[in-house]
């Protein structure tokens, strides 16, 4: 039988279960294209 | 405190990234530095960095604004490693015990914040999936982007290695031991950037150690797969590993193919649709017939004449049976035959929910590599000699099989039949001579007041394979037509079946 | 070991399930082909590669797709004058200084520009340059329009809107549609 405290541990790491994003490739600075600017809020302002 | 400067230190390298490009000239300056400093150069100094680094980089993750940037740390300290990994001077020490050392020292930290109240398994996966996603990109193209000529060939040479280290770790951070980190561990050893890599690394290089780390994950189901509810956590996992198994089935199927031995070995044993899965994988650009036509003869079948690829060889598990075996398949004798049938009892029950049973007294293992191993063997010798030496109910890889059937206990019986229809598969030498095995004794006239039983244990395992849903393999439904075309006994009025209408029914329809 | 043993897994009795016999969904199993689906097999009718692309072992961690492996040749790099910048790689930092450069990109830059880059010199830039090539920018739609030079639009009665029709910019299907509609003149910019 699974012992109690590694049920609490198996059922914490279906909780924190990593996703897609956390498997994607690493944050890298890179120059930015364009420096920022206060743009219209009805604007997308998700890229 | 050493500890607080080397805090300073990777806080200063963390911020540098934020500010230059990875491939800046400053960034190569400040690991100079930290070399001449000693920090990154000595290696006890080096492993205590690491560990700063990396326990620093979690607690940034712990702290930080979930919806904002968590990984900005880790994803530092990945680069950082990959850094020393391809660009370090390795005349002392070798580039291997480097990542060893790396991996060991990730290890020791994991280990520790696993125990925690806190722990969450999410920076470490970052941490190692930024590891085969930085390799993957500089191996491309035999390492073409790494500019130095000497490095690259060094590099080149180590990315079989660098593969097989990362599976050795992967084996240490397994449920049994991590169980905290069961869900980021499936989601590692079938991540895209070292799953399909270490498929198809060069001479099959990475399928031992891959294999090792589906037979954990195999084991840990087995372990709390128990029969009635399942907990949730368990299910999930279950989902996870059919997922992946059918991927590998889809891409590189020669794997399943050729590790099947090994992965029987292991698999649940009420699993009965990923046991389908894994055995329904077919060669790549194999046309195969079609399994439901009734007018197929495997007789007519070209790819029935050709040997499947094994992997693993199962002669190296039979012990102190290969002898007695291979003596008998040369001349068969009694006393050889007494000698196998004991060694394949246990000495302790083996508790293995299984339906219909709890446990075991024979030798799984050995029952599997004693059939696999007959069944190369006769496979061989078709190739050498002839068809007739081995489709023949006078052979002696025949008369081996028949005998362990005839003599053995109503549990030996169900092992071996077992295992002999796993080995119908796609079309090869192996799914055709088995059929023919497992057709005469059907049929067989020998067997005398056994033959009851032996029908009707043939039958379960037979239906085992096919009552579940798809995928069913190509042999079993092929000797399935077969069996139910057969003209010497007619299934439907055995008594055995007759006593069983939820049966009776099933093959009264098919 | 004999037939017996399956009947529990013939009659599928959640009874039985709950009275400590097998979790089906491990021994029968389920259908596959929703997962075979998520997991992209077949795709396109076609057999492709699976795990290059795999992002989680299960559909509901899948969430969005993952960068695969890939390799940029040198000669891609650092090319010098790509999008009319003395400078590589190119920036735009200026609204006075940069809208000239702006004004020589073709319709499609200007959106790609606009959407890839929010809150930046450059979404100005390319907002200003299309409302120079008559397109105007639809607030909620958050959607580019101009007019359909075949037809005239007929103005309603008040005076705040007009129904006619029009050449979108979709920006989801990356091309541009003719579409029938009801403009609100306070909903542009």
């Amino acid at each position: 039988e699974m012992p109690q405290s590694m049920l609490s541990q198996l059922e914490s790491s279906l909780l924190n279960c990593p996703d897609s994003l956390d498997a994607d490739s690493p944050y890298l600075y890179r120059k930015p294209l364009s420096l920022p600017h206060p743009t219209s809020i009805f604007f997308p302002n998700e890229p | 405190t050493v500890n607080e400067k080397y805090s300073l230190v990777f806080t200063e390298w963390v911020k540098l990234l934020q500010k230059v490009d990875i491939e800046d000239s400053v960034v190569l300056i400040f690991i100079k530095q930290m070399m001449d400093k000693g920090i990154l150069s000595e290696s006890d100094n080096m492993i205590k960095f690491m560990k700063c680094a990396l326990e620093l980089s979690v607690s940034s993750f712990k702290e930080s604004d979930p919806t904002g940037e968590v990984f900005t740390a880790i994803d530092a300290l990945g680069k950082l490693i990959i850094k020393l990994l391809i660009f370090q001077e390795f005349s002392d020490y070798y580039r291997g015990d480097f990542l060893n050392t790396i991996y060991s020292t990730i290890l020791l930290v994991f280990a520790e914040d696993h125990e925690q109240e806190t722990f969450n398994e999410r920076p470490y996966f970052r941490l190692l999936s930024n590891l085969f996603y930085e390799w993957s990109n500089i191996r491309g193209h035999k390492f073409s982007s790494i500019k130095d000529v000497k490095i690259r060939k060094e590099l080149y040479t180590f990315d079989i290695e660098f593969y097989n280290i990362s599976a050795t770790y992967l084996h240490s951070f397994q449920p049994f031991a991590f169980p905290g980190f069961s869900f980021a561990w499936v989601s590692l050893i079938s991540h895209r950037m070292f799953l399909p890599q270490i498929l198809r690394l060069p001479d099959k290089s990475g399928w031992e150690k891959l294999t090792l780390l589906i037979i954990d994950l195999f084991k840990f189901l087995d372990q709390y797969t128990k029969r009635g509810i399942v907990s949730d956590a368990i299910s999930v996992v279950y989902k996870g590993t059919l997922r992946v198994i059918l991927g590998i089935s889809n891409d590189v199927p020669d794997f399943l193919i050729e590790n099947h031995y090994e992965l029987m070995n292991n698999l649940p044993a009420t699993y009965f649709q990923l046991k389908n899965v894994i055995l329904s994988s077919i060669p790549k650009k194999k046309i195969v017939p079609n399994p439901y036509d009734p007018n197929l003869n495997m007789a007519d079948v070209e790819l029935c004449q050709q040997k499947p690829s094994i992997f693993y060889d199962p002669v190296k598990d039979l012990q102190s049976l290969k002898k007695p075996v291979d003596n008998y398949l040369r001349i068969p004798s009694n006393s050889l035959l007494k000698a196998i049938l004991n060694g394949l009892y246990r000495t302790e029950y083996d508790v293995k929910i299984g339906v219909g049973y709890d446990y075991l007294s024979i030798d799984n293992k050995l029952v599997r590599g004693v059939v696999l191993h007959v069944g190369i063997e006769a496979g061989l010798e078709n190739e050498r000699t002839s068809s007739s030496a081995v489709f023949n109910t006078k052979s002696s890889y025949y008369t081996l099989l028949y005998n362990l059937i005839n003599e053995g206990s109503t549990e030996l019986r169900y092992q071996i039949l077992q295992v002999m229809l796993e080995q119908l598969r796609y079309p090869n030498i192996h799914t055709y001579w088995f059929s023919y095995v497992l057709l005469n004794m059907f049929t067989s006239k020998e067997f005398g007041s056994n033959i009851s039983e032996i029908q009707e244990i043939m039958l379960r395992c037979l239906l085992e394979r096919v009552i579940v849903n798809k995928p069913h393999t190509w042999g079993i439904i092929v000797f399935f037509t077969q069996l139910l075309q057969n003209k010497e006994v007619n299934i439907l009025e055995l008594d055995f079946i007759k006593n069983i209408p939820e049966i009776e029914n099933i093959l009264e329809q098919s | 070991f004999g037939l017996k043993a399956l009947i529990p897994l013939i009659k599928q009795d959640p009874q039985g399930e709950k009275n400590g016999q097998y979790d089906h969904s491990m021994t029968l199993g389920a259908d596959l082909s929703s997962m075979l689906y998520s997991l992209g097999i077949p795709r396109d009718k076609q057999h492709h590669r699976v795990l290059d692309t795999f992002q989680s072992p299960w559909a509901e961690t899948s969430r969005s797709e993952v960068e695969p492996k890939f390799s940029i040749p040198d000669s891609f790099n650092n090319i010098s004058n790509v999008l009319q910048s003395n400078v590589t790689p190119p920036c735009f930092d200026s609204i006075q200084n940069d809208q000239q450069r702006v004004a020589l990109f073709q319709d499609e830059t200007l959106f790609y520009l606009f959407y890839k880059h929010p809150a930046t010199v450059i979404q100005e830039l390319t907002y200003l340059e299309l409302r120079k090539r008559n397109w105007r920018y639809h607030k909620t739609l958050k959607a580019w329009l101009t007019k359909d030079p075949m037809m005239e639009p007929i103005v309603s009665q008040d005076g705040l809107s007009e129904k006619g029709s029009y050449v979108f910019f979709d920006p989801q299907r990356w091309e541009k549609c003719q579409r029938d509609f009801l403009l609100f003149y306070n909903a542009i910019m």
